[in-house]
Formats: C-alpha cells, structure tokens, sequence
C-alpha cells in the first residue's frame, strides 16, 4: 500500500 | 486445557471484532491465559489479545500449547452458543481438535462442538515497551462515530494531539473534515469522560480502513485508548475485565 509502513518495520520479530 | 468462561459473549465478541483482519490464529495457552498476536495480511495492523486466566474460572493449563485456529470455523462454532452461556473450552496435549461446550445457565440443555487445528507457522513480533507521547482514553462509542464519518470523507485521518486536546482531520475529493475533543470530565457518567494524558505534541496519519475495522471490538468496552508517539505505530486498546485486553496496533502512514 502507498506510502503505507509495515508493522514489522517497528516491531522486530521475536 | 480447560478454561470455563462465565459468559460465552466475551470471546464472541472478541473474535467478531478480529475475524475481519486475521484469519488464521494461533491461540498460545500457557498457565496466565490465553494469548493471541497476528497481523493482518498486508502487515500493516497487529492484532494482540490477552485473556488473562483470571477470566476463567477455573483455568487450567498443564503444558503449554498453541491452538491454531481458522477464525472462520471458530465464528461458525461460536454462533451457536447463546451470549450468556456458559462457555467451556478443552484441549489436550498436542491436540488435533479443540472442544467447545456451551451450557445454558437456564436449562439443561449443552452443546458440544470440536474445531479441527490447524499447523500455523506464525512469527511473534517484540512489542516494545513504550511511554508514549500522547494518551487519548474516550468512550468506544465516540472513537467509533469519528471514524465512521470520516471514513465517508477520506481514507486516511491525521490524528494531532496537542495541550488543547486531539484534532482527527481528513481531506477527500467531496472536501474535508475534522473532529475536536478536548479533555472533558462528565461528573455524572464517568464512562463518557475524555481524558488527555500528554507530554509532547504528536501528529500521526493513519489509514481509516484500519481503524474502523478496530472499531468492531467497540462492544467489548465502554471505553477505548489510544496511545500515541511521533513516527511509532498507533496502539487502540479495548481493556476487558480481569486485565484482559484486546490491543491493535497500526502502522502509520509514510509521510512526503
């Protein structure tokens, strides 16, 4: 999605 | 496993307000509850939700196990108990089906039902523990209105938080809009108080697809959060009895 982030971006993964 | 819910309600309505947004699920049970984290599909939301085993009475969980659940089947099964129900849920170790019961608390009827599971690889994600910047608690109802006429206008809303209170603004092509709350106690209905908790400015855009899909949990609380910092994903909490919770988080919007 345009200028959209992804939540991985922000939360690692474990 | 064996967790007895007084109210079969609480987990219809909790899995009503996610089955839009993630589909296969791992349920992880260990000895504190009952424990859910996805993502959406384009991995833009989160979805985490806590049923603490203080929800249950009695909890019980031996080993620890994952249930992965199709929330499709699951909201099938669940139709079929009645809200106030009493709501029992088993497993066994290494299970290949998870077994519902739903007793009425009138009669003497009782309904069975087992969930084929299926195998999901699922990634957990850290959540960070984060002071937020701005902490935004209102009624659900209210969160639910302002993104529901929003979404009409836009698909996307700038959430400002400032000391004079929260600004949702959208533009779209008919025009724009926007909704202003100020901290506000109402002394005879506590529940409909707006409650500002800030320590600097923030200003977010979020897509409003997302939010209005968060907004289904609305029945779950009188009240919902919204925790925000500059440049971190939005977090939405409907908190339930017992210290339960059903927690979105939200990516924000990229800017120019």
């Amino acid at each position: 999605i345009e200028g959209q982030g992804s939540i991985a971006t922000f939360f690692g993964k474990k | 496993l064996e967790a007895r819910l007084e109210q079969a309600a609480m987990l219809k309505r909790v899995v009503d307000a996610i089955k839009d947004l993630v589909q296969d699920c791992n349920f992880d049970c260990n000895d504190s509850g009952i424990a859910l984290q996805a993502m959406d599909n384009s991995h833009v939301a989160l979805v985490s939700m806590m049923l603490k085993s203080e929800s249950f009475s009695p909890f019980r969980c031996d080993r620890n196990i994952a249930l992965g659940i199709n929330l499709t089947s699951l909201t099938k099964v669940l139709r079929a108990a009645q809200g106030d129900d009493i709501l029992t849920l088993k497993a066994e170790d290494a299970p290949d089906v998870v077994n519902l019961t739903f007793e009425s608390p009138e009669s003497d009827r009782l309904s069975e039902y087992d969930i084929k599971l299926m195998d999901i690889d699922q990634e957990h994600l850290g959540i960070p523990d984060t002071e937020y910047a701005a902490t935004i608690t209102l009624p659900s109802s209210e969160f639910s209105r302002i993104t529901r006429d929003l979404s009409a206008l836009s698909e996307s809303v700038a959430i400002e938080c400032t000391k004079e209170g929260v600004k949702f603004t959208c533009t779209g092509d008919i025009g724009n809009g926007s909704v202003s709350l100020r901290q506000h106690t109402n002394v005879e209905n506590d529940a409909k108080s707006v409650d500002i908790s800030l320590t600097e400015p923030v200003a977010l855009t979020f897509s409003l697809k997302y939010l209005v899909n968060f907004c289904k949990a609305a029945g779950l609380s009188d009240r919902v959060r919204l925790c925000l910092s500059n440049e971190v994903p939005l977090l939405v909490e409907y908190g339930l009895s017992n210290n339960s919770y059903l927690r979105f988080y939200l990516a924000p919007k990229i800017g120019d």
